[in-house]
């Protein structure tokens, strides 16, 4: 496990000081008697200030440090596909695109199904799908191509 | 491997058969507040072999079956097939191609169906256990579930790297 | 308390009916030996669709029946102002108006100071203020008018 | 009444003297991600006299004082100063203009004033209790505490009631 940590640790700093263009980050074991059952402790300097509690962080700022651990852990151990369910809501436009566009490179090692209703996260994608609910209650789901999509996101 | 075809029948707000061909590179799902985006992601969790409805949202596990609308009666049954390109068998069967289902029935009843012949969920979760797939934590996070990383205990940030290791 | 009670069911009706142009909504206690301690229990019908358990519904639904709920409270009982940090997050483009419409009705008697990221809530208000930085890690607030704003935002 | 300035220094990233004057209807505040805009929630709320700095995304009191950048030091006191317009005389204090102010050191002191003398943090609790502020739970909805109103138990529901009525 300890070895793997160390992968991971680099990989998030790596994947993290990309995202954010800057900054520092690390992952750590928690200092305690068993090694075996340590916890493991984020700690990040968004860049331009200091490192402090996580919970300091603003509401974009834990949501791509958040990202960025999800991406640097893929980025070593892919997985099929990824789903992701409006990750992107606490994201302001330029952090939006840093996101899709994160997404788009590493598109063509894994699968991505992303659920949203930001405008520009549908630009992330080739292949849009639009669901709606044209009788009350009962979805259905239709292909669109970009151009429509941007009328539907509602 | 990646999720080529998803079929979905009286699961949740999907009523008659929907079926959604995806692509192997990025997929956007969109639409409006309430239309079914979290259903559809619902059910490829519990295609995968979610045990837990909670973690589809529902109190009991036949909340999963279409209850109905203002003009419409619920259903009886919910179903949901997923087919996978296994090309790159990463999935421990000799078919280039694997297709899971899973049902489930008023009374409370299952089944779970491998490539057309019925097994029990233990193999459906089997199947996927060396993928990284179906594990929370990583590669499926649902709605308002990002924030679980940084929001946890540092003992489950370790659960994390467990599992992805 | 009863009373009370009573009457906030009562707006609830009112309110939630009014953003949710229909459906139906109720409060009431929970059935429990001492009905001075009973919780109460929020039951809602969205337009078209059967009543069930407050988990099925989406992201959107519940934070718009949330937002019901205060508004319900806020009719009631104005406070002097209110402070709404990023409530708008769930909501499409759709009901994003509608809850931005909401806020302009009540804003006569009421001060409101909302923040959000979204373009469309920009549009409730006359008076916005941009928090920005500068210089790294400082914060600085500028007034800003809403043609102004408007064609920042292109 | 409605809240008219608000002055904040050296709390969380305002660091030099930030002034900003409200309007009596809607006040939209807008900006990027981690520029301020929680802070100066954070900041009204400090100012109406929250005492647990866990509501304030703290874990010591003076974690809402400045703590430096990568070009600037940290600062030694937080201060911030509402001025609320109570020509309704909503507040229970013979002015048509109310000011509270709140400081904290580094040491952990505190100073709290009303229109210029020093008080005590009840006395500013109490001007308050009558207006509905300060309470969590209906007029002021911090970022990611809406869903608190359905996730909550009934009997937090009841508690919500109870205080606004
Ligand atoms: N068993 C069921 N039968 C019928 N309708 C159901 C069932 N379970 C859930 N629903 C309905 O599905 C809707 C929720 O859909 P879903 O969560 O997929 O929306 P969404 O598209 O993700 O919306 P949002 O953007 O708000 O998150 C709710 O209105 C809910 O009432
Ligand atoms: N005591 C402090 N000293 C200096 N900076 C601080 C202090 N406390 C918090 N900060 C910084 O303030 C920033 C958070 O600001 P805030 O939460 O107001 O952002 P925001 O504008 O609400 O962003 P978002 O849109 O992402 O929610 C963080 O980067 C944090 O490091
Ligand atoms: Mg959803
Ligand atoms: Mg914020």
């Amino acid at each position: 496990f300890h070895a793997f940590l160390l992968q991971v640790n680099e990989s998030f700093k790596r994947t993290f000081t990309e995202i954010f263009d800057g900054g520092e980050a690390q992952l750590k074991l928690e200092t305690q008697d068993n090694p075996l059952e340590a916890g493991v402790e984020i700690e990040v300097k968004i860049p331009g200030k200091k490192i402090q509690a996580l919970s300091l962080l603003s509401g974009g700022e834990r949501a791509l440090t958040c990202i960025a651990f999800i991406f640097s852990l893929l980025r070593l151990k892919p997985t099929p596909f990824c789903l992701f369910d409006e990750i992107d809501a606490s994201l302001d436009e330029t952090n939006l695109i840093r996101f899709s566009d994160f997404i788009k490179s590493m598109a063509h090692r894994m699968q991505f199904i992303v659920v949203t209703h930001r405008q520009s996260a549908i630009e992330a994608g080739e292949n849009i799908y639009g669901v709606t609910m044209p009788e009350k209650g009962i979805s259905s789901v239709i292909a669109i191509n970009i151009s429509e999509a941007k009328s539907l996101a509602g | 491997m990646y999720l080529k075809r998803l079929g979905i029948r009286g699961f949740k707000s999907f009523v008659d058969t929907v079926e959604i061909n995806f692509s192997p590179g990025t997929n956007i799902i969109i639409g409006p507040n309430g239309c079914g985006k979290s259903n559809l992601v619902d059910a490829i969790r519990w295609a995968l072999g979610e045990s837990n409805v909670r973690n589809l949202r529902g109190l009991k596990n036949e909340d999963v079956i279409f209850n109905g609308t203002d003009s419409r009666k619920a259903l009886g049954m919910a179903y949901v097939e997923m087919t996978l390109d296994n090309g790159d068998h990463i999935l421990p069967i000799d078919y280039s191609e694997v297709t899971v289902g899973r049902k489930i029935f008023r009374s409370g009843e299952s089944e779970f169906y491998l490539n057309k012949s019925r097994v029990r969920m233990r193999d459906i979760a089997d199947i996927f256990s060396g993928t990284g797939l179906g594990k929370r934590g990583y590669s499926i996070i649902g709605q308002g579930e990002l924030e679980q990383v940084l929001n946890g205990q540092p003992i489950d940030r370790r659960l994390i790297l467990e599992e992805a290791s």
